[in-house]
């Protein structure tokens, strides 16, 4: 429930001074979504794999991960959607470790990293945080994530 | 650099002290409109001139990156219970990189636009032109970043933003005589494609026995999952699958009861 907090700290005019935010007044309390966008989102892609395609071959450093006990955008949605692109495996599926402990599985594709982070909800890095870190930094080293 | 300096947080109400600098503000990306992006940058809290930039985007649609990445995700800080302060987060990204969080299309969080109609009209088109031109202008207020590397990251409906900001920066660097140094990106449970991320979001609910085989089967045999608006019939199987099966759980994370 910490986006309640987050509801009254961001509304405070004290905070908003320190960071020089709302200085137009906006006509509308600061709230962590807006009901007004997103129910009158206006255009919305189909599908993105065609963007993957085009960003593989640009050379672009591509992961995608998936916290395993979401049940809003779950892994099994995503590993359908990666299947698409039918990519061949370099290095196969594995679990990877963070501090002696199972992080998730992987699998490594010609131009994408796929990886479950077990036990993480939609917010990966609010439920393991250990693990979404240890992400970042093999995702920033272009390395496959720890075996051990 | 006069108004980088301008968007220096000496600090946040509640803020423990901090070695990593921090700078908050507006970017203009579009003066016809007055539509103005918010962003808030956490320096690596080591070496930060030698780091690169991880900005990191919400999805929602229409969802804070103030709100969900920094402060329970990603930032440096939490926020307490009373909201009356905040404490340290020592998974921090900002370990490692310079970490920008973007509000992005405007209409979110702080972020505004001065044509109220841009509330009512705005897509994933227009939030990837509009987060271009913030990162461009970004830089020029930022010089220090030009020729950085730059990774974009990101969670659900940013799984939309992240890869079409992408391409638009690839697109932009094709003829640009300051290309943006982009190396890659990374999504977490990321909306990608509406059919598979549709019937794999209803296998999920089957095989961790959130559903029942006979609600499992009507889906799979009523639901098209093609498209935006599904028929009456499948939606009375969603809600149906969702109150009385699901009960009562936060589907963003199964085994946990709901937030009330």
């Amino acid at each position: 429930c910490t986006e309640k907090y987050a509801e009254i700290y961001y509304n405070r005019p004290d905070v908003q001074k320190a960071m020089h935010a709302n200085t137009t007044r906006i006509p509308y309390k600061w709230t962590a979504c807006s009901e007004t966008l997103n129910r009158n989102w206006n255009d919305t892609d189909d599908s993105i794999l065609p963007i993957y395609r085009e960003l593989i071959a640009a050379g672009l450093r591509i992961w995608v991960f998936s916290g395993d006990v979401d049940s809003v955008v779950p892994v099994t949605a995503t590993r359908y959607s990666l299947a698409q692109l039918k990519l061949s495996v370099t290095t196969p599926w594995y679990p990877w470790y963070v501090k002696n402990q199972v992080g998730g599985w992987s699998e490594v594709y010609k131009g994408l990293t796929f990886a479950t982070v077990r036990g993480a909800g939609h917010e990966v890095p609010l439920f393991k945080p250990r693990a979404a870190l240890q992400l970042l930094r093999s995702f920033l080293r272009g390395e496959p994530l720890p075996k051990s | 650099a006069a108004t980088a300096e301008a968007d220096r947080i000496v600090s946040l109400p509640g803020q423990p002290k901090v070695a990593f600098r921090q700078y908050s503000g507006y970017v203009t990306v579009d003066e016809t409109a007055g539509r103005a992006l918010f962003y808030w940058l956490t320096e690596a809290q080591s070496q930060p001139l030698s780091k690169p930039l991880v900005v990191w985007l919400n999805g929602g649609p229409g969802c804070s990156s103030v709100a969900y990445g920094a402060s329970e995700e990603i930032g440096p800080f939490r926020i307490n219970k009373t909201a009356s302060g905040l404490y340290l987060n020592k998974f921090s990204w900002n370990t490692e990189v310079n970490l920008l969080f973007l509000e992005t299309p405007a209409g979110v969080g702080f972020s505004y636009t001065n044509r109220s109609s841009d509330l009512l009209d705005t897509g994933d088109h227009r939030t990837a032109k509009d987060s271009l031109q913030f990162l461009i202008r970004w830089m020029d207020r930022f010089p220090s970043y030009k020729g950085r590397d730059v990774y974009l990251t990101g969670e659900s409906y940013a799984g939309h933003y992240v890869p079409q900001l992408a391409r638009e920066i690839v697109h932009y660097n094709a003829h640009s005589k300051n290309p943006i140094k982009i190396k890659g990106f990374m999504v977490g449970n990321a909306v990608t494609d509406n059919y598979h991320d549709n019937l794999g979001t209803v296998t999920y609910w089957w095989s961790h026995a959130m559903i029942s085989d006979k609600t499992y089967r009507q889906l799979v045999n009523t639901c098209n999952f093609r498209q935006q608006k599904e028929s009456n019939e499948c939606e009375s199987l969603y809600y149906y699958a969702m109150d009385q099966e699901f009960g009562n759980i936060d589907q963003y994370n199964i085994y946990a009861p709901p937030c009330n």
